[in-house]
């Protein structure tokens, strides 16, 4: 397991950078279409401080194009066949933004639930995005994942009149997988929600504008 | 690549054992929840062939567990940390059922649309799942699986009037990737379109009751 070992080394350093500089580093997760990138949007309208995004796909640069549109410096990582964000990418990919001092860094990484969940990046927080639509049974069919989050955003709240999602049973699943884990339920999309999650940015340290 | 090589080696003694008994073996793909158990389940229903299921998953037997309540003999193989099926653990799990001659073998992959497409199982054919509620641009920003797939089944298209969705464009995009897919839009749990995948599967050589 070399290439663990020398992506820990990789996160240390963008770690000990993360804390010289005093900026929030967030590591967002997901299934493909969970609605990471939405977030962003949605988020990237509420926060005064700095910010930097990194992108991670595939292909395409389609999730840097629409986080740039709104005028945040962004840099896109293309994976190929690869499944995930590694920490010597994220390391390249700094070097290329603006990073400021007492700002903030998301990193919005592959659409998987599985790899993602290996790699650390040497960021400070990572938040699992799940969506309603994808099922209650999610945390504990691919444990990883929710085991290493600090966040669980629930998201696309607004299409639960829609489904047959049992709540209760999928918090249960996550908490069983991770007692710690904190949760959030809201729509990326239409707003419900989002100022719990703006609340939990700001108890990281980054009041809003 | 020598995993890719070894692999491959098993996928062909699966493919031969496929072909010497006339079983019919689908590999379904997709990210985490997009209906692939609901299909799986809702089709079981509608089958006279004998058939038998093989269930990839990183953790639980949920899905086993649903399929086997039918009636099917089913295995269910989970990954640990692992994040795809491979052709070893399909030759070993082949053993586990009873496979009957013009049958049809069901593999229902790792939720996951990055590297279950690097890994060839012996079947006949691949089928990507993808739900309305992931969005249209799946089939370019991980075009290795749409690449790899005969057939796309857009799935959840009951949720298609609460979604601001392209058709259009999702269908292009899967053409632009792999111009060969073919293309049915369902919804697994409510039944619409259901009839084109059944009439898919007996053009591939098995009668429905
Ligand atoms: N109904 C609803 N749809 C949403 C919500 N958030 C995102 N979506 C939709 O879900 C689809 C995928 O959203 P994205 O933000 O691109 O998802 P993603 O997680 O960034 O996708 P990848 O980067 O490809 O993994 C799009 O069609 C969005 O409009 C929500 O809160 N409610
Ligand atoms: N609205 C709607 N929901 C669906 C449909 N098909 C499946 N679902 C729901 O989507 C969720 C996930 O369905 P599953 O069949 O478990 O998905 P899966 O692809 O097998 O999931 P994994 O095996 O975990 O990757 C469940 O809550 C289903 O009820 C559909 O056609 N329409
Ligand atoms: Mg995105
Ligand atoms: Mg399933």
């Amino acid at each position: 397991k070399d290439l663990l070992e020398k992506n820990n080394n990789y996160a240390q350093m963008n770690r000990e950078y993360f804390f010289e500089h005093n900026i929030l580093s967030i590591n967002f997760l997901s299934s493909p279409g969970s609605g990471k990138t939405t977030l962003l949007e949605k988020t990237i309208d509420q926060l005064s401080q700095p910010l930097c995004v990194i992108e991670g796909d595939q292909q395409t640069s389609r999730d840097a194009d629409r986080i740039g549109q709104l005028g945040v410096p962004v840099k896109q990582i293309n994976t190929g066949k690869g499944c995930h964000l590694d920490a010597h990418m994220i390391g390249h990919a700094m070097e290329a933004l603006p990073l400021s001092d007492n700002g903030l860094l998301f990193i919005e990484n592959v659409g998987n639930l599985v790899c993602p969940a290996l790699f650390d990046l040497g960021e400070n927080y990572r938040v699992v995005v799940l969506s309603t639509t994808e099922g209650e049974d999610k945390p504990i069919k691919y444990p990883n994942m929710f085991h290493s989050a600090d966040l669980m955003i629930l998201n696309k709240s607004d299409l639960l009149p829609h489904l047959e999602f049992n709540l209760d049973a999928c918090f249960d699943n996550a908490k069983s997988v991770n007692p710690n884990i904190e949760i959030i339920t809201c729509s990326a999309l239409r707003g419900h929600g989002m100022q719990d999650w703006f609340n939990w940015l700001e108890k990281k340290h980054f009041p809003q504008k």
